[in-house]
């Protein structure tokens, strides 16, 4: 199994910290601030007080034992740039850098981080995108250009069959589930499955195709 | 069409001011940092340099009209609450606020937000489920129980059939797109759809179908 480091113990590396330990995967959190490494302590698998850019304090660790990295700190790009360079050059695969700007994420993947994120611009796309319609309950990018929408059932798809409406040949839509009151979600519904008023489609399609249909629901 | 108002500035509710003007959508920005707004200027339909906490300023500004308002504020907890209690007493409809901690999201729905969002906890989150498997490119929660998975088609899938897999009754989990290359993604396959080497699989099922799956990968 992936062994995992976290360094910087802010709300996005703990965060991290605790699915990870969620999902019963070793992971070692490492902070500079020994307040931060108690807090860390009861959620990860270890945790120590270190500061990540002193390159004999992560040899000592021993970084080059571990699969995946991440460099959680996102407001001094000075050492998030240095540590995601120590790791590359212990050898570690897999690092993973956050960022707050694309500036900063320019540099980080410049510099061989081989994941960026960037939770705040991040999660402000994808808040937006589901603000858009008064039925819209969720939408975000799945990746590249694919989008998922989930949305209340609109009037003028009450009482109709999947196949009648023809949703995949009018918006180039495709219907993945429809969740139902507390009923487990029915995944891939057949075509003969009549859409009921407050049922939640949810929806899978291209950027532009889905926007179309978002545009016409708002 | 809905109205937007986007009070802070920071990377999370400028972000959200740029994907509501790409999606031709009126926002007014508010910070109550010249410069700040200076940037804003250049992204959202009407940007205002005004300190959000002062009631008579919403009201000159005519908050009134507005259908929905996002609450950018993380670090200054008393002005969020203060800011989201003054935009639902202005009859705003929809208002949503950045939190930081699960505390502080207990304190803004207490208080009367709609939505809170913590995009670093839930970035850290999602971050974490795409990083637990070597074949997994990414994972997350569409919602509730449901969680999508983007992975390589493993070896022992190569050259079968989408029904000979079994995929539904093995493992529980819906195939509801392949990615191959750079041709345009395969929605909702046919049961007959040969899996090939470097296919990228679009999976979702429920929450416990796709850890197991996940940890039987890695
Ligand atoms: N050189 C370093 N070595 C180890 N830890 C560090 C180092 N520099 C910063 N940190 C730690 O990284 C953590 C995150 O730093 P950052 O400045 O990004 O905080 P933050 O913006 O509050 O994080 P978040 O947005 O995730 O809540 C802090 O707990 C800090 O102590
Ligand atoms: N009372 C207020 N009225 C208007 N704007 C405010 C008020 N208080 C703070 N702001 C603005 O909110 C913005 C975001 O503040 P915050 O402290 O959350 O910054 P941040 O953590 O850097 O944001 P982000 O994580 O989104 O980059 C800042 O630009 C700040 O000027």
């Amino acid at each position: 199994a992936l062994k995992f480091i976290i360094i910087g113990m802010g709300e996005f590396g703990l965060s991290i910290c605790k699915q990870l330990a969620e999902l019963h995967l070793e992971v070692l959190a490492i902070d500079r601030e020994p307040e931060k490494i108690q807090i860390a302590q009861s959620i990860a698998t270890n945790a120590v007080a270190v500061d990540a850019t002193d390159e004999n304090a992560l040899k000592a660790i021993g970084v080059n034992k571990y699969d995946v990295a991440v460099v959680a700190i996102g407001t001094d790009l000075e050492a998030s740039v240095l540590i995601t360079l120590l790791l590359k050059q212990f050898g570690i695969k897999k690092v993973v850098a956050k960022a707050v700007t694309e500036l900063h994420k320019k540099v980080l993947l410049k510099i061989g981080a081989d994941m960026v994120v960037l939770p705040e611009v991040e999660g402000g796309k994808r808040l937006a995108n589901s603000l858009v319609g008064p039925n819209i309950l969720d939408s975000f990018e799945l990746s590249g250009d694919i989008r998922y929408v989930e949305f209340k059932s609109p009037k003028s798809f009450f009482e109709k069959t999947i196949s009648e409406l023809k949703i995949r040949n009018v918006y180039n839509l495709n219907i993945i589930g429809i969740k139902r009151g507390d009923e487990k979600v029915e995944f891939v519904p057949a075509g003969d499955t009549v859409i009921k008023e407050n049922d939640i489609l949810m929806v899978i399609g291209e950027m532009n195709d889905v926007i179309k249909f978002q545009e016409k629901e708002k």
